[in-house]
């Protein structure tokens, strides 16, 4: 049998090397063909990043300008062409969003450059690019960072979309309200979507952007642009569609951002205006539960419903149906009022939210503490053509 | 005192537009 000789590595600076017969077979081998969900690039996020930056090292240490271009055209472009093949996979656009988005940090990390390196321990500052000025790559990858950010958002907002009106409208969960629909408006929903099944969804979303290394800020981000999705897919909905204006399903909106709420606030992501793109749709619930009877109650409303418009609300108020005797169809006289006191609103006439808008989006540097020449690069990568 | 370090040599990178235009990127649909 084959015996095989552990080599002590005894001073390991932190570099890779690879043959150049071996070039076609590392690209595809590090990028076309990963799975991001082996457990050999689970154990250390942003692995295949950091073998990049390794062999990238190694090259630039060795004044070797051909080998730096090529590595760097060929990990853009075959990280490209994963994306491109699998473009509405979820797991791959995370995975390639964290490690392109680690790549630079690594570029930024290893500059030399003072802004970048001062957070550097002394071992990491003796690594250093030597010999090339990479400021020109940065640029690309920046902008490929954006592109797959872009696809993140895409896949995800496909994902979770058709979930959002059943999840948020339809369903009915709390007891004693069940009952309160207006007759011929019952099990209007087939879908077997239900809110907690969109909680699982953004768990899983959640749990697997960290899993693959993913910049807390930037998913903070992800997730900001998705809560403004459901609010805006909700409120539209509900704009449109007299069934969802009555009292009992203001009090099963509310309910279901509260479930929100308590998801972002479980997951530590409520700040940075993340829980603020749900206070359209708090209104809306609110405005269908608030009484609207007299003049004190239509100057509560337009002391409240900051985040609706003049358009929005007179709309959901004609809608409001009562479902019980207890409950009065807004009169004209108050629709009246309530108009009087929003006419000098400066706002947009418009009846819908841009359920397209994308926030602007940034991902600020984030130098790692890991130490490169620590790293330890799994067997079932099948990378043991590269060598220390 | 420490030598001045080497300066570095700029390296010019295409843009991802250039880089489509000379068909790097395969087609979406493509096996």
């Amino acid at each position: 049998p084959e015996v095989s000789i552990l080599r002590k590595e005894r001073h390991c600076q932190g570099m890779l090397e690879y043959g150049k017969e071996d070039e076609a077979n590392f690209f595809r081998t590090l990028i076309t063909d990963l799975k991001p969900r082996g457990v050999a690039v689970s154990l250390t996020p942003g692995l295949p990043a950091y073998i990049l930056f390794m062999c990238l090292r190694h090259a630039d240490y060795t004044n070797n300008d051909q080998r730096v271009r090529t590595l760097l055209n060929s990990s853009i472009t075959s990280i490209k062409n994963v994306l491109k093949k699998r473009s509405r996979d979820f797991d791959t656009v995370s995975f390639w969003l964290a490690n392109t988005c680690r790549f630079l940090h690594c570029l930024k990390q290893y500059s030399g450059e003072e802004v970048y390196t001062k957070y550097n321990t002394p071992q990491q500052n003796k690594q250093c690019l030597l010999n090339f000025d990479l400021t020109d790559y940065r640029q690309t990858l920046s902008d490929l960072v954006i592109q797959i950010y872009q696809q993140l958002i895409k896949c995800m907002e496909d994902l979770l979309q058709p979930m959002i009106v059943a999840a948020m409208l339809e369903q009915d969960t709390i007891p004693g309200v069940l009952g309160l629909k207006p007759t011929g408006l019952r099990k209007r929903t087939s879908s077997s979507f239900t809110l907690e099944s969109m909680l699982k969804q953004l768990d899983s979303f959640h749990s697997t952007l960290l899993q693959h290394g993913n910049d807390t800020e930037l998913i903070r981000q992800v997730l900001k642009q998705q809560f403004y999705v459901i609010c805006a897919t909700t409120l539209n909905n509900l704009l449109l569609r007299k069934d969802m204006c009555s009292w009992s399903k203001g009090l099963q909106i509310r309910y279901n951002v509260s479930q929100l709420e308590e998801w972002l606030m479980d997951k530590g992501v409520q700040g940075g205006g993340v829980r603020e793109t749900l206070e359209p749709l708090i209104q809306a619930a609110q405005l269908l539960q608030i009484k609207k009877k007299n003049q004190e109650d239509a100057e509560a409303i337009a002391t409240m419903c900051t985040a609706l418009t003049a358009t929005q609300i007179e709309k959901i108020l004609n809608l409001y149906t009562p479902v019980n005797e207890f409950e009065e169809r807004v009169s004209a006289s108050f629709m009246k009022s309530v108009q009087a006191l929003l006419k000098d609103r400066q706002e947009s006439p418009q009846l819908l939210m841009d359920s397209k808008v994308l926030f602007p989006f940034s991902f600020p540097f984030n130098p790692s503490p890991v130490a490169l020449e620590s790293l330890q690069i799994p067997q079932s990568l099948n990378l043991s053509f590269l060598m220390r | 005192l420490r030598p001045l370090p080497r300066p570095r040599v700029l390296l010019k990178a295409p843009t991802l537009a250039e880089m489509e235009e000379m068909n790097l990127f395969e087609d979406e649909d493509s096996p």
